[in-house]
């Protein structure tokens, strides 16, 4: 059955209404302003921390980084039993963040927080 | 805007929000009065080198840490001019620092030389002796022609294992060059700042887990 999958990709895509709906980045600009944060929060006046949104494709690409554990889940759904879920979009890879803010004892301070910023997704 | 104030969720969900609402105005023990002048302007440059518009750090441009405290001083004592002769006691308080944050380096940034109506106002710092620590003029670890200089005072502050609660030094200034006829406006030196260069080992942001660790059965 893998085969007739393969034949079948175009028309998927196709069927799917183009890349959108694939699983892919999406923006969530957050700024302090709107917060009413920028008076302690010095910098950066805006914080977009992305996030994944989208059908996993039942055939995998390489660029998605998926574990062989998702093309296996895939083809579960697929194949055997569509009550197991297909692999979900999530962040894949992640960038820090640096943060400039005024500290309640009048100090000044700058600090790097991990993973605050989704760069990529995969599907797993 | 996905979010406008008025219609904050009281828990904030997006992770950072969280961490950064434990640190807000009007949390407990936050003191009116935030930073201006040269210290603010000293971190905003320094977070341009190192970060770009969006925050995210820029790529070979690192500090070489996560975290960087600047502390302002808490200054005591009376009249800090005498003739051409400017002294002024600071105390920098160190305590509540966070756990997990490990010293790497401590700087005390100053300006050694501020230009006068007539002539130069030439600073200097000084250890202040404490318990077995004698007193003694601190050199800046480079000599800029113009702008700020920076003295290393971590030994002072990493004294083994004990946790130093507070660092005193004296900020002493001469009014150099030519004596003029007329007074000289009484001139404030900017007050040296110290810097704290931190590992802060979780730099994530969920707080430390709550709950006691607990045994598989």
């Amino acid at each position: 059955d893998t085969g007739t999958l393969a034949h079948d990709l175009p028309n998927y895509l196709r069927e799917q209404g183009g890349e959108k709906s694939d699983c892919s980045l999406r923006p969530f600009p957050v700024s302090f302003a709107q917060l009413g944060w920028d008076h302690w929060i010095i910098a950066p006046h805006r914080y977009n921390p992305r996030y994944c949104k989208g059908a996993c494709p039942h055939l995998l690409r390489y660029d998605y980084h998926a574990p062989n554990h998702a093309v296996v889940q895939s083809f579960v759904h697929q194949l055997v039993d569509a009550n197991v879920p297909r692999p979900s979009c999530v962040p894949y890879r992640y960038s820090p963040i640096s943060v400039l803010m005024i500290e309640r004892n009048g100090g000044i301070l700058y600090k790097e927080y991990e993973n605050m910023i989704a760069e990529s997704c995969t599907c797993r | 805007s996905p979010l406008h104030p008025g219609s904050l969720p009281a828990v904030p969900t997006l992770p950072l929000l969280q961490a950064l609402q434990t640190r807000a105005p009007g949390s407990p023990g936050w003191r009116v009065g935030p930073s201006s002048g040269q210290p603010l302007r000293y971190m905003l440059n320094l977070y341009r080198r190192a970060a770009d518009r969006e925050g995210r750090p820029r790529r070979g441009r690192s500090l070489g840490t996560n975290t960087i405290r600047l502390v302002q001083a808490s200054s005591h004592g009376g009249q800090p001019w005498a003739g051409r002769w400017y002294m002024q006691p600071l105390t920098y308080l160190l305590e509540g620092q966070p756990e997990a944050e490990h010293l790497l380096r401590a700087t005390v940034v100053y300006l050694p030389s501020l230009p006068l109506a007539r002539g130069r106002l030439l600073c200097a710092l000084e250890l202040v002796a404490a318990g077995k620590t004698p007193g003694l003029l601190l050199s800046p670890t480079a000599r800029p022609r113009r702008g700020w200089a920076e003295v290393d005072v971590t030994p002072y502050l990493a004294l083994g294992n004990s946790s130093v609660r507070s660092l005193a030094l004296q900020h002493v200034c001469v009014r150099a060059g030519r004596a003029g006829g007329g007074h000289d406006a009484p001139v404030l030196p900017s007050r040296p700042f110290l810097l704290l260069y931190l590992n802060d080992t979780q730099a994530g942001l969920a707080p430390p887990a709550a709950e006691p660790h607990r045994h598989r059965r």
